[in-house]
């Protein structure tokens, strides 16, 4: 059985799930988690979404939703529903649902001004208090950190399997490094490894750019896991369907892991 | 008094103490706080700069000093000093001492996996157990989040005021206004906002481009904190010197402050 010491929990139907983690703060976990959720439900699957991190929430911001009342339905959290293809510069795609939960939905504006034992509680209950019915994939986007978030989720549900998302700089490769560590440690698969903000392509001439000097293929180097694709600095007026890449291929070699 | 409950403390001839803060990761806390920390000691002021994140230490990578043993003296540790214009392009500089002290150079590579009273636990130790001596500044990096870290500080020193970090990107600016409500809740002065990677200049062509959509001034607009300067992307290989931009300008606004 997946989960660990929850009588009932809103993961009993959900299939495959995936967390997208790194250690490291402002590495594009929760943008990568989005665009890995969106691009699944595209293909047609039923995805759901959690961003379990209750200090600094993005799902809210990525799709635009800011303040949401959730509904409550027999004492479990009813998570939000949203169409995708509105969001995307490819109208010709069928209208797919994707399912959504964060804390932001709870906050709102205001910080989660508190210590681990209440994150703890609060992240038990994310984890199992969120009907979601029927889930073919369900993606976690972590927080950064090795701490009670981290050690909660991993004490209450067995995940199939995590994405390490770093970008090129060191100072990012010696953090994912640390969680790399501490993710063997807690006996967490990982799937390999996704390098994020790559290089930039210069919208006046051109030429790509290195912005962080060093290669997430270092951590290849040193753990032996895949780098399973570069993703380069993407415009951010493109919203998330961030078209002009079409990170298919990245969820394809994910969906076929 | 300036601590908090410890009869003793190596923060007692400590002058004024700056925190370096945003909530969100990855948006440069600890790239601002070791420039600043440098250009204050360029300027002859003694300086002390103390990590204190204990999930992502980022100091012992900055100042390429990796795993190194502290050395104690009567039960207090004694913070690493190091020599600066080795550092800099500018060699006519006065060699000027900077006072060092981080998790990382007790933790190494590994991560800290632990639940929050004992990362409060070792706070307070980084805190209160490491004799800084005569200093007229310490700045202290930190963590990402509104959790144990943020609190204990809180709880244990008066810190003198807090810069805000920020990139313009929006999921930025939205959970470092988080962190300023809870700054403000927790009664932490601010002196302002450092907008950092505000803008990239193509090496190629020199044309400047905004690589995260809006603006820190909505921060500005939104709580009255002024926008102290913006910090470019600036070029990896230079290491913390960073000379074609000197903060001097930056580090003279707050010293005046
Ligand atoms: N590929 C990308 N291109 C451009 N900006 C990105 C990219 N990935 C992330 N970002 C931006 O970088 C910042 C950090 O991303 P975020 O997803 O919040 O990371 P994390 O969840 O690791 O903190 C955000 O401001 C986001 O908009
Ligand atoms: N002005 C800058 N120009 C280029 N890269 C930067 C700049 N500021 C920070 N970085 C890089 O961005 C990443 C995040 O910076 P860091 O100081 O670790 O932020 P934080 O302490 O907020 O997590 C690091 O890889 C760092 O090298
Ligand atoms: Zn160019």
């Amino acid at each position: 059985k997946r989960f660990i010491g929850a009588d009932k929990s809103g993961l009993a139907d959900v299939k495959t799930i995936f967390a997208v983690a790194s250690c490291k703060g402002g590495v594009g976990k929760s943008t990568v988690a989005a665009l890995l959720a969106s691009q699944l439900a595209y293909q047609g699957h039923k995805v759901g979404l959690l961003d379990i991190d209750i200090f600094g929430p993005s799902v809210p911001t990525l799709f635009k939703l800011k303040y949401n009342a959730l509904a409550m339905q027999k004492n479990m959290i009813m998570p939000l529903e949203v169409s995708l293809a509105a969001n995307s510069a490819e109208k010709n795609l069928v209208k797919q649902k994707l399912k959504l939960m964060s804390f932001g939905f709870l906050l709102g504006d205001a910080p989660a001004v508190m210590r681990g034992p209440m994150v703890s509680n609060y992240v038990q209950q994310g984890i199992h208090r969120v009907d979601w019915g029927l889930l073919e994939y369900l993606i976690i986007d972590l927080p950064p950190g090795t701490g009670d978030t981290l050690l909660s989720l991993g004490q209450s549900v067995q995940l199939d399997a995590a994405l390490m998302i770093s970008t090129p700089a060191e100072l990012s490769l010696v953090d994912v490094s640390r969680g790399i560590i501490a993710f063997e440690k807690l006996k967490i698969p990982m799937l390999g490894i996704v390098e994020n903000m790559a290089f930039f392509t210069c919208c006046n001439c051109g030429k790509d750019q290195q912005l962080f000097g060093k290669s997430a293929a270092l951590l290849k180097e040193r753990f032996g896991l895949d780098l399973l694709c570069r993703l380069p600095f993407l415009d951010p007026s493109k919203g998330l369907s961030f078209s002009p890449f079409h990170p298919s291929a990245f969820s394809k070699s994910l969906v076929e892991n």
